[in-house]
């Protein structure tokens, strides 16, 4: 059986409404070394994987690898049952139909007690290499949430342009055009609001700009988004669950998306 | 015009 327990459960409810637009059914595997989950949105052009490593829970025993195929905008209603300080923990039978989640307040006076029905997904996983990428800037999420935003007033595709002296968003589209440029800062009051940049070269890609929004929804997990490019390869925008800042959290939720190229 | 690859063009199936 499986069985963990999550101090916060609100962390688990960010994780699932910040994908559950894109994904509706996916497959999370458990195993001894934690919870992942690897789905492609239905028109299969973005990729999303979840990470959640055994050491955020506060209890986690899984004695045999359970897949546990879930619709994920119906998990999301269940999760937003729970109080903002409440703990979950999800319970599942081998071979089970139903996936436990109860909800327990901080004094323990309060328990919800929720079954969700889990479904059969025949889902194809990908394997993600694991490579080095030319550029890394990270930036507050928020800020890249609002950028993302503003540049889809304009279009529907959006230009990444990084140099070492700092990124450029771009967008051109019927009405006109705009860009936003943000310098490197390694020297600013919020810690959060800094934007550095690890690069080798410069690089610039375009980006449906639908796709983008959709992975800021992620921005409520961490104040904190790392954005990774090289040259005609998946951007993967990536976000720390349970962790602090730019610290590796114990988990992790990263999004893929193909570059656009001329036809 | 510009055209969406999709990802799973970039990675292996497993």
């Amino acid at each position: 059986m499986f069985e963990a327990t999550l101090q916060k459960a609100s962390t688990l409810k960010k994780v699932i409404e910040a994908i559950k637009d894109l994904v509706t059914d996916g497959n999370i595997e458990v195993s001894e070394t934690g919870m992942n989950l690897q789905a492609m949105d239905s028109s299969h052009v973005s990729l999303v994987s979840l990470v959640l490593h055994t050491d955020m829970f506060e209890h986690f025993r899984c004695d045999r690898n359970v897949t546990l195929g879930i619709n994920l905008p119906n998990f999301a209603k269940i999760l937003k049952c729970s109080g903002n300080d409440d703990s979950v923990t999800l319970k599942a039978q081998d071979d089970g139909e139903n996936l436990a989640i109860v909800f327990e307040s901080e004094g323990q006076e309060r328990v919800s007690e929720f079954e969700l029905k889990l479904m059969d997904i025949d889902a194809e996983s990908l394997g993600i290499p694991d490579q080095d990428y030319n550029t890394n800037v990270k930036m507050s999420s928020a800020e890249f949430q609002r950028i993302v935003r503003d540049m889809t007033v304009l279009g529907d595709t959006c230009s990444i342009g990084c140099t070492k002296e700092g990124v450029k968003f771009s967008v051109s589209g019927d009405l006109g055009q705009g860009n936003i440029t943000l310098r490197q800062t390694n020297s600013v009051d919020k810690e959060e609001e800094a934007v550095t940049i690890e690069m080798d070269e410069p690089v610039e890609l375009n980006f449906a700009l639908r796709y983008l929004g959709f992975f800021t929804k992620a921005s409520p997990l961490c104040p904190r988004v790392t954005i990774s490019m090289s040259p005609d390869v998946p951007i993967v925008v990536a976000y720390n669950v349970g962790g602090e800042k730019d610290t590796e959290g114990a988990g992790s939720l990263s999004f893929y998306l193909a570059p656009k190229i001329d036809e | 015009q510009q055209q969406q690859p999709k990802i799973s063009s970039f990675f292996n199936k497993k």
